[in-house]
């Protein structure tokens, strides 16, 4: 039996807009520590890890481990039936053919009951190694997200230089190029806008644009994103949750 | 186009 409640239907709706884009069919895992789920694109470039630990839910109870695979774009659908505000408790059952999501506004007595049809998933079950990364960088995930949305309109290629002071994104395409470069510094008022780097070797890795689109897309999860780089590893791209954390690991493209 | 790496297969083992 699964009974997780979240406090806010909006958090579930903003880790599933996350990562929908990115990947379809997902087989959920509900375990009694909380919900994990892992999946790769169809371009087997980006592979998807969320894991929401059970504190970010208001209430969370799993007596067996509970597989739940979904249809991302259906979730979707049920999803945009909450309200932001509503409550949301996902219930079912040990060995179910549907997931039950409960809406519930408090204020006005409100109650919303949706089934989704689960579905057999065949997925690869993924293996993800603490790996050594030869550089790492927090910064805040907007300005993140802007340098990669303004870039991205000039190239299919994202160039991302760091070395020991700097963070440089470079961009060059048939219409013309570009270049933001950034520099760590704490800030004392609010410590979230800062951009701290831990350079142990200097990277010169170069993305696909349109990968990097769909990760920006998780944002709404977190001001802070965690960019862990390595020339001979994918990079991997982490927002994190209260208890949990939704993360991108992306193939870079061959350097020259 | 510069092409594209995939996810190393240490990733995704059966």
């Amino acid at each position: 039996m699964l009974e997780a409640k979240f406090e806010q239907a909006s958090l579930f709706k903003r880790i599933i807009d996350g990562f929908k884009d990115c990947v379809q069919l997902v087989n959920f895992q509900c375990k009694e520590d909380g919900i994990i789920a892992q999946a790769v694109d169809d371009s087997r470039v980006l592979l998807v890890s969320l894991e929401i630990g059970k504190d970010a839910f208001q209430e969370f109870r799993c007596d067996h481990p509970i597989t739940l695979g979904m249809d991302l774009n259906s979730l979707s659908k049920i999803l945009r039936c909450g309200n932001n505000t509503d409550s949301l408790t996902l219930i079912a059952d040990d060995t179910p053919d549907s997931l039950l999501l409960l809406f519930e506004d408090t204020k006005r007595e409100r109650i919303s009951e949706y089934s989704l049809k689960l579905m057999d998933i065949d997925a690869d079950f993924l293996k993800i190694e603490e790996l050594q990364y030869d550089t790492t960088i927090m910064m805040p995930s907007a300005d993140f997200s802007k340098t990669v949305r303004d870039l991205s309109q000039l190239s299919d290629s994202l160039n991302i230089l760091v070395t020991k002071e700097t963070i440089k994104f470079v961009t060059d395409g048939d219409i013309g190029s570009g270049s933001v470069i950034m520099k760590p510094f704490i800030d004392m008022e609010n410590p979230d806008e800062s951009i701290k780097l831990e350079m142990e070797q200097p990277v010169d890795l170069t993305f696909g644009s349109k990968y990097l689109l769909d990760i920006v897309k998780g944002s709404a999860l977190s001001n802070k994103i965690g960019i862990r780089l390595s020339s001979e590893a994918p990079a991997l791209f982490q927002f994190d949750l209260t208890s949990g954390f939704l993360q991108f690991f992306l193939a870079p493209k061959f350097s020259d | 186009p510069i092409p594209q790496n995939k996810i190393p297969s240490y990733f995704i083992n059966r």
